[in-house]
């Protein structure tokens, strides 16, 4: 049985798409079968991984709106392993579109309802906003991911994505759980970088992987060329912090 | 008369408060009378600056929601020429609140009526996303501000933000302007740097500040003591950086 992740964190710009695209890509070279799945309108993840998002015949906004099969949308990526269910800028209409529709915050866990027995881990790309994108993932998932840069505001939003993890599991999903913290951007030359992962590490215990991602300019230039950073260049240290990410996340780090 | 300027880009995390709180606290110092409206519900620009958002009386929640005139949540700040309208996380529920009421996208533009005579300048901090806030946002604003990140992925949502001032322009605010488009983190020592700075100026030519802000730790760290740059590290590339941006801002670019 397969899992879902929801990779989110309203603080924009903190390493989501980055985290999605090679956690994911470095388990599926660990042959796990995985879907990424983008429902940012920005379609970060889907370009990332070389789609053009003008260009899609489908995305998650027929999927979500016009309720076509998830199946139907899903690209293949030249990874055997991974698949991804692509995004594109249809998805910026998709919230206004859903705010006054039945049940609108279960439609994504409804048309995923076959979507365990076909990966064993389906990662969702989460925009930067609590909005009712998000909610559907947090409502369709099993876990969430949360990615924290190294950075001062990072601390600040936390306890709003807490807060909204809590409501969801009261009203939506009782079965969501924090699947863990992912201290990203690490500067080992900051003492900006040590201060926070010091507050994140003290608050969140062993909620926090071990493995930390240093900041590290490879991770930048992938996206541009299409690819995870594993075929990018595998001998970068972002390459090695994603492959050590995806060990801990299989063995459990906690 | 004042003129209100939002600072707006749906990707996250491309310096938009730091923008925010250091182009206002520059042009501060230079004697022009300044507010800052923070409509995030991150309430980076509010914390930035030295106030907890939840210790405040009055926010733009309320101001937004419940209609209290917009002078009753500003706040003094230590520097004399500028204050600032703060958010709180209650704007979080703003969104889904505002969505079925009259005329949605003009609240904002109503409420801040006689903010231009009050002040030279009002800069309005954007979430991360083209939700009702923002377009409240451009509907209130006489022009945008875009930063942008020297990174791929900042390159992507260009489009689509464009396309939404443009939509705006037509339906809701004529007169709505691109006051211009800031390149910020720039490394020069990285080559990923260039190639974005390169494309952003081929594609916008004069309507990108010739002033660059480069990546400077001292930016990162100011906000963690509640200041902005000038008074954090008056000496750092950072606060040089800003404060040709306000001399460059101010005796028009282009
Ligand atoms: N460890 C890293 N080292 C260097 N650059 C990184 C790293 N992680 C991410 N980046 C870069 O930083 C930027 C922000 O990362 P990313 O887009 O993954 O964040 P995000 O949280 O998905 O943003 P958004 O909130 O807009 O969805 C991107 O340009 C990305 O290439
Ligand atoms: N020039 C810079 N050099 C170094 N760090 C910077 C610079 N500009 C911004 N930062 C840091 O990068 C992070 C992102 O910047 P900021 O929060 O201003 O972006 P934003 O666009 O407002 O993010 P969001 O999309 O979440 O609102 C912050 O931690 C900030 O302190
Ligand atoms: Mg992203
Ligand atoms: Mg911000």
């Amino acid at each position: 049985m397969g899992k879902i992740v929801a990779i989110a964190n309203q603080k924009g710009g903190v390493g989501k798409t980055t985290t999605a695209i090679n956690l994911a890509s470095s388990l599926a070279v660990m042959e796990k079968r995985i879907l990424i799945i983008d429902i940012d309108p920005q379609a970060n993840a889907t370009s990332g991984l070389g789609f053009d998002p003008a260009n899609l015949e489908s995305t998650i906004y027929d999927v979500l709106l016009e309720k076509i099969p998830y199946k139907n949308a899903v690209q293949k990526t030249f990874l055997e392993y991974l698949d991804v269910l692509p995004a594109n800028q249809e998805l910026v209409g998709a919230e206004i579109e859903m705010v006054n529709m039945m049940s609108r915050e279960t439609r994504l866990s409804k048309v995923l309802k076959n979507v365990r027995n076909e990966y064993e881990y389906i990662f969702i790309d989460c925009p930067p906003s609590l909005n009712l994108l998000t909610v559907n993932s947090f409502t369709a998932g099993d876990s969430v991911l949360i990615p924290i840069q190294c950075e001062y505001f990072a601390l600040e939003g936390l306890t709003q994505l807490l807060y909204t993890i809590r409501l969801i599991q009261r009203n939506l999903n009782a079965k969501l759980d924090l699947e863990g913290i992912v201290l990203t951007m690490y500067d080992s030359r900051l003492n900006l970088s040590k201060m926070v992962a010091e507050e994140v590490r003290k608050y969140f215990g062993d909620k926090v992987y071990q493995t930390v991602i240093s900041r590290n300019v490879r991770l930048g230039e992938a996206p541009s060329y299409g690819q995870p950073i594993i075929s990018f260049d595998i001998h970068s240290s972002g390459a090695i912090n994603y492959m050590k990410l995806a060990e801990e996340f299989i063995h459990g780090k906690k």
